[in-house]
């Protein structure tokens, strides 16, 4: 059998056009195709839908590969860790997650750890009213390791099925912040050993390229495990998360689709696929 | 660097010759790279590609290092031209206030910013006065409460009387934050707005109605400098809808190449007026082109 097949160039390069635009990455858009004229040529593949349907097939593995069933809590809390660049939606995602924890019967509490943005505190506190769910919160200005401390204890005393710790935003590139970070996420293990169990790096679904090294940094200081894209009812892609499983291993757990505290799914692979390929 | 990969793209064209279509291939396959990679959108890219091929074919080569310093440079040029030479100009009211309407997706930086160009203007001699009609986020007036209380600027706080949060609720706070301005002499109003989708035709409406209704002399555009490819949709958007007048890109105290500048200015015509470089009042400057160019091409 010929190896030398053609493959509709064409029809190819749409589909290099769509991943780039996607966010997915030119150089992994470029990796992927390449794989895609490989295949498609050993299986004699030649129409543009065929080929996108092969496409879709890989990209929906690439991020399947990373999803694996959350790890079984030894004991409550489960301590979720919200962490993020600024505005990518960690606040909001606070609140839905605290509904969606509670509509599962669970009993939450929520840490408003962002001791330093205004009103970041009272932002959070509306959301805790929203979901029904109480906040440990210190004075503005505050030590967030020191609420962190509280907020910790608070849960195990009463027995709380999970506790939603909100981070202040900040960029990867400074240092001093990461080092909070990390020194948080130290805190928590200190209290509870296994902790936290999760720690979601909260991404806008508009970021580019810039998102790997975000993940890349989030990764080292707060030891992240899962993604949250938000802001996918806008008309971005998103496709960065793909960059980020194929290179990073990690999952997205859910993705934001709007401001509602109802807002927020678990993540569908196929879905997003279907909605990155158009 | 992208220096090092045209060294090698053009090892075929050192010494002598001159650039063309041919030789100078690799060279534009690389700059694309480049320019995709720092987030520039993809059809900005295939026309800077274009603008840079036509300007290279033809140029004599004269040293071995030449191709790449010349063909740096026409990129340089190119970047440049595109985002406009000079720094941008702030458009004053002949007659006071100069109305500035803030606009931009969720989370770009639109309530910090309100209060760094409030912080800038005072600096400026300017007696500016702030006003959120963003009556939809949780806590958002308080935001900006509280950061024109840390820089000690007038804010119209208004009351929202319990009305539920719409339109109507927010044209009436722009209205009165307005006559407010005029009564206590301020000579600038920033009005924070909501975030919003550029796809959320009602929240767009409103957009439009608070143009119609101030009349404002800057419409700025707030964007991530992180912003991707996503960046021409959201921006050609609100430019239809409003007429922007500048743009504002946040957060470039990160390391975004900004390529979301190039495609922005590209979509709307608009120049970056200034940016964002950390999240204090301070930390806010007029925009130089040949800053982010460098930027962009790593
Ligand atoms: N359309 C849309 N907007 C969202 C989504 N998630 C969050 N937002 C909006 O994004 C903006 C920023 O959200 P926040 O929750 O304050 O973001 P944050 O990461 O906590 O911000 P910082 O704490 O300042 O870093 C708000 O206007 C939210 O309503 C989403 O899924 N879709
Ligand atoms: N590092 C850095 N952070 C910034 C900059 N500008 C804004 N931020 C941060 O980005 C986050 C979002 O800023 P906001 O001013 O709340 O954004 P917004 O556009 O008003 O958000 P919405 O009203 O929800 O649409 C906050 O954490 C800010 O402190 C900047 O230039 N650099
Ligand atoms: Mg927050
Ligand atoms: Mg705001």
């Amino acid at each position: 059998i010929a190896l030398t097949r053609e493959v509709d160039e064409a029809a190819l390069e749409d589909l290099e056009m769509s991943l780039i635009a996607s966010d997915i990455g030119v150089t992994t858009a470029a990796e992927i195709i390449e794989r895609l004229r490989d295949r498609g040529k050993r299986q004699g593949i030649r129409n543009g839908a065929e080929l996108k349907d092969l496409l879709r097939e890989h990209l929906k593995q690439i991020l399947d590969e990373q999803q694996r069933p959350v790890a079984k809590v030894a004991a409550p809390p489960e301590v979720i860790m919200m962490v993020g660049v600024n505005g990518t939606g960690k606040t909001t995602t606070s609140g839905k997650l605290a509904a969606w924890y509670r509509a599962q019967a669970k009993t939450v509490l929520m840490c408003a750890a962002d001791t330093f943005r205004a009103a970041a505190i009272e932002q959070l506190e509306v959301w805790g009213e929203r979901s029904g769910v109480e906040i440990v919160r210190t004075k503005q200005g505050g030590d967030p390791s020191a609420v962190l401390f509280d907020a910790l204890q608070a849960a195990k005393s009463r027995h709380n099925d999970v506790l939603i710790v909100d981070t202040a935003g900040r960029l990867h590139t400074k240092n001093s912040l990461m080092a909070e970070l990390d020194k948080m996420r130290r805190t928590t293990q200190r209290i509870i050993p296994d902790a936290p169990h999760e720690v979601l790096l909260v991404m806008d679904a508009t970021t580019g390229q810039n998102g790997l090294q975000q993940a890349r940094l989030f990764t080292e200081s707060a030891g992240v495990t899962g993604i949250v894209l938000t802001k996918l009812d806008g008309t971005a892609k998103g496709g960065i998360a793909i960059a980020i499983a194929r290179e990073l291993k990690l999952p997205v757990r859910f993705v934001g689709v709007g401001e509602k505290i109802e807002d927020i799914l678990p993540f569908d692979s196929g879905a997003f696929v279907d909605s990155l390929l158009g | 660097n992208l220096s090092e990969k045209l060294q090698r793209a053009f090892k075929n064209l050192r010494g002598q010759g001159t650039m063309t279509e041919e030789n100078i291939q690799e060279a534009l396959r690389e700059i694309r790279v480049a320019l995709l990679e720092a987030d520039v959108n993809l059809n900005v890219v295939k026309d800077l590609i274009d603008h840079i091929r036509e300007k290279a074919i033809g140029q004599e080569v004269m040293t071995a290092l030449s191709p790449t310093e010349q063909v740096i440079k026409i990129v340089h040029d190119e970047l440049v031209t595109l985002l406009g030479k000079d720094t941008a100009r702030f458009q004053f009211a002949s007659r006071p206030p100069t109305v500035i309407l803030m606009a931009g997706l969720q989370g770009s930086g639109k309530t910090t910013t309100s209060g760094k160009l409030a912080a800038w203007l005072q600096k400026g001699g300017h007696r500016p006065m702030l006003v959120s009609v963003d009556v939809y986020r949780p806590a958002a007036r308080e935001q900006l409460r509280v950061v024109a209380q840390s820089i000690k600027a007038n804010i119209y706080q208004g009351d929202t009387k319990g009305e539920p949060a719409g339109t109507p609720l927010v044209e009436r706070l722009a209205k009165e934050a307005r006559r407010e301005a005029v009564i206590t002499g301020c000579d600038t109003l920033i009005v924070d707005t909501a975030g919003r989708l550029h796809i959320d035709s009602d929240l767009m409406d409103e957009m439009a109605k608070l143009k119609a209704l101030l009349s404002p002399q800057e419409i700025l555009f707030v964007a991530d400098a992180m912003t991707g490819q996503d960046a021409v949709r959201s921006a050609e958007e609100f430019h239809r809808r409003l007429a922007l007048t500048g743009i504002v890109l946040t957060k470039m105290d990160g390391d975004a190449r900004g390529g979301a500048a190039l495609s922005i200015r590209h979509v709307t015509g608009q120049p970056v007026k200034f940016i964002g470089m950390g999240e204090k009042p301070d930390a806010f400057e007029p925009f130089h082109p040949d800053r982010i160019v460098g930027r962009i091409l790593g």
